[in-house]
Parts: C-alpha cells; structure tokens; sequence
C-alpha cells in the first residue's frame, strides 16, 4: 500500500525519539536522505548507509524498508 | 522516478531539516 506524508513523519519521530540522547544519529539520517534527494547517492547507497547507521534497532530498519521500492529490502540480524 | 516512496521521505526529511 502507498505510504503518505504522516507515514515519513511519524517515521521521522520514532527515528528522532530512539536517538533523543544521540541527535548525531537523527542528523546523520536526515543527511544521508538529503543525498538521495540531490542525486548524489541511489538507493542501493541509502541502503548501504541507513543499515549501518541503524544497526542493532531491527523497529528502525524495518520501519525504513517500508518506503523501499519492490525488490529491495535491508535484511534484520536476529 | 524508481522509488517513489522513497523519495517522497527524503522531501519530508529535507522540509524537516530546514524548519529546524
């Protein structure tokens, strides 16, 4: 199903409200989907970043599969 | 565009950054 507006805010928050002691990290995910905005990296590299950047919270990760297109998908350690 | 949903949250995240 399509995702709206509310659904990347409310995402945003979760994101934000995680890291409330680490803003860094809120920061970072911010910039790293600043770059996709402007071309500078795709979205295998968002990918390759966000699941780094998100590594240890699975809710995160599997909340930002969610927006990825058919076929791409960040695998969650268990 | 290839990723729709995608890109519809880095324009969110960029409106975010920018309000704050």
């Amino acid at each position: 199903q399509r995702l709206k507006v509310e659904d990347a805010l409310s995402y945003l928050d979760q994101v934000k409200l995680q890291f409330g002691n680490q803003p860094q990290v809120y920061n970072d995910f911010l910039d790293i989907m600043k770059e996709f905005k402007s071309q500078s990296i795709d979205t295998p590299g968002v990918i390759n970043r966000v699941s780094q950047l998100f590594k240890g919270h699975p809710d995160l990760i599997m909340g930002f599969n969610t927006f990825l297109p058919p076929g791409y998908k960040i695998e969650v350690q268990t | 565009l290839p990723a729709p949903q995608l890109v519809m949250l880095a324009n969110v995240a960029a409106v975010t950054a920018a309000e704050s």
